[in-house]
């Protein structure tokens, strides 16, 4: 049986307000309905105090910042109903390297209940996977596939 | 239940058979721009049934299909095949173990196959129904869907809202 | 013509004055997600004449001036201030040095000076004019541009082509 | 007076094609006009053959490749009509560490004739920077500048 459009928004925004704690290192969130009383076609907006600032909508955060408010959203809805596995693709493309350490450590804690594969060019999330695999194109145009090793520093 | 192995045979860039096995926790997939990555997710998708090609980045099914390079010549089909663990019987099936196969051809017509017994497309999803995998879920985050979640007008975003429900 | 001088007031996250000195050449602008390098350059998009507050990422006027902080009160206006070399006289004005200043308070308006003098923002759109610098121009780059180019579908890149004319 | 647009898109094609041999290190890209008989309202195709792979439209390229090519569109423009300046904001984020040295040189190249300024978290776009600026939040919420040296390693 489908869960009421109400009753899924107030348990996602419940834990999006936790993942955005824990991947912001403190602040706050919350999600805000358009139209209360309209919940077939209410909007959503979203606005955040990112630690020390102010609270914002996201439209004024900054490209990097905006990019981590989605990802605690994703891993609010990944929490909330978890899948088997899940596959993501570059998401951590817009973080810097301190944010892509955060990102990176709670993604290890979730992937204990769930499977992940990440395609990604950092490595701040290379280095919490516990396997690796390069993709090449030696031959122009045809990809192969490498087993790599992490070496720990 | 966890995915334990995907092979690709003439998807895309995988000209030659490749074969990724995976672990549960965390499996990364690195390389440079080009070389291939988006495509294993794009294979992922296929083979659990995917019909818009749009959503694997072509326009008709044969885009998908190697196209050939300066020194190799175009291949007839592409031929997907996702093992999953299924100790836990997650999926409506008495196997433990559970291989899906999808094999496309250049007319577009699509073949399935569930433990080696053809089946339809329909009992491709039946299968994955409950489990939030496959349409309509999350389980594939693609290269651009944190843009799409970013840039939705707040009317929009119900949806993706209504994909976690 | 090229820029020397970029000085920046109560402008976002320009609580306390800052002062950017350019040489010719490339300067490179570097810092953590949220630091405010993009601000940098919403703060020239200012000086020059933006009138549309959506493409500075706020919704009226006073959502660009300092909004305060945990420890600190908000601003009452933000200034930002352009200084470039005019020795090849590209802009159509006698000094070989000219200097921009823009204003703006809570209120919504505007305030506007070419070396000093008070004048209108259409003396400053009049003055880049044929310079291709300023609206419709593409000589900044905003953070998602390349993405609005590749997403753009093939009727809508004419824009992009009409924009470079 | 105003280019005519086929004129204009003339020139643009024939830098472009130039800019994407450069950044590619090959190949070879075309513009298409999709109705060359109704020049108001006709869209624009853009097909591309990386080095070694085959001409295909611009959908089926990865996101690196296809951020490549905006540039060397972008660049295309630059060349054909000069910008006494020009601020780029973090154009290379998708781009991996190979293709950022292909850009960062061309980037130089161009900055002979415009002054560029390019916000940027990579090392291989810093380090063709003749000034490099540092903006920080020591104090949550204010941004400060520092002067930085780059260290030539
Ligand atoms: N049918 C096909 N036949 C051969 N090659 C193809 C086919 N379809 C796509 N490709 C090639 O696959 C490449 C794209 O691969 P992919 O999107 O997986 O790259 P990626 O590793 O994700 O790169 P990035 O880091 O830039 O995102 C393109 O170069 C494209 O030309
Ligand atoms: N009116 C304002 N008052 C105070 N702070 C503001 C104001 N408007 C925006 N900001 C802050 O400026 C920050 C965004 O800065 P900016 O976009 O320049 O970051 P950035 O350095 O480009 O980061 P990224 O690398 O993630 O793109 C946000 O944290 C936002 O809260
Ligand atoms: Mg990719
Ligand atoms: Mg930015």
């Amino acid at each position: 049986i489908k869960i009421k459009f109400k009753d899924n928004f107030e348990l996602i925004e419940a834990q999006f307000k936790e993942t955005f704690k824990k991947l912001f290192g403190g602040g706050r969130a919350e999600l805000i309905l358009t139209d209360p009383d309209d919940l077939l076609n209410t909007g959503i907006e979203i606005n955040v105090q990112p630690p020390g600032k102010k609270l914002q909508n996201i439209s004024l955060l900054s490209g990097g910042e905006k990019a981590l408010v989605a990802i605690s959203l994703l891993f609010a809805m990944i929490l909330i109903r978890p899948t088997p596995f899940c596959i993501l693709d570059e998401i951590d493309a817009a973080l810097d390297d301190a944010n892509v350490d955060r990102f990176a450590s709670y993604l290890k804690e979730l992937s204990k209940d769930s499977q992940f594969i990440v395609v990604t060019h950092r490595k701040g999330t290379m280095s919490v996977a516990d396997t690796l695999y390069g993709v090449t194109m030696q031959e122009k145009g045809i990809s192969k596939l490498l087993s790599l090793k992490l070496e720990t520093a | 239940m966890f995915l334990k192995r995907l092979e690709i045979i003439g998807f895309k860039s995988f000209a030659d058979k490749v074969i990724l096995n995976f672990e549960k926790g965390i499996t990364a997939i690195v390389g440079p721009n080009g070389s291939g990555k988006s495509n294993i997710s794009d294979a992922v998708r296929l083979v659990l049934g995917e019909q818009s090609i749009k959503s694997l980045r072509g326009n008709k099914l044969e885009d998908v299909i190697f196209v050939g390079t300066e020194k190799r010549k175009p291949l007839s089909f592409a031929e997907v095949t996702l093992t999953l663990d299924n100790s836990d019987h997650m999926l409506p099936l008495d196997f433990t173990e559970v291989v899906i196969t999808r094999k496309i051809f250049r007319s577009g017509e699509s073949e399935f196959y569930i433990n080696k017994t053809q089946c339809r497309l329909k009992d491709v999803y039946e299968l994955f129904m409950d489990t939030g995998i496959g349409r309509d879920g999350y389980s594939i985050i693609g290269q651009g869907k944190i843009d799409e979640i970013l840039v939705s007008r707040p009317e929009d975003r119900r949806q993706i809202f209504e994909e976690a429900s």
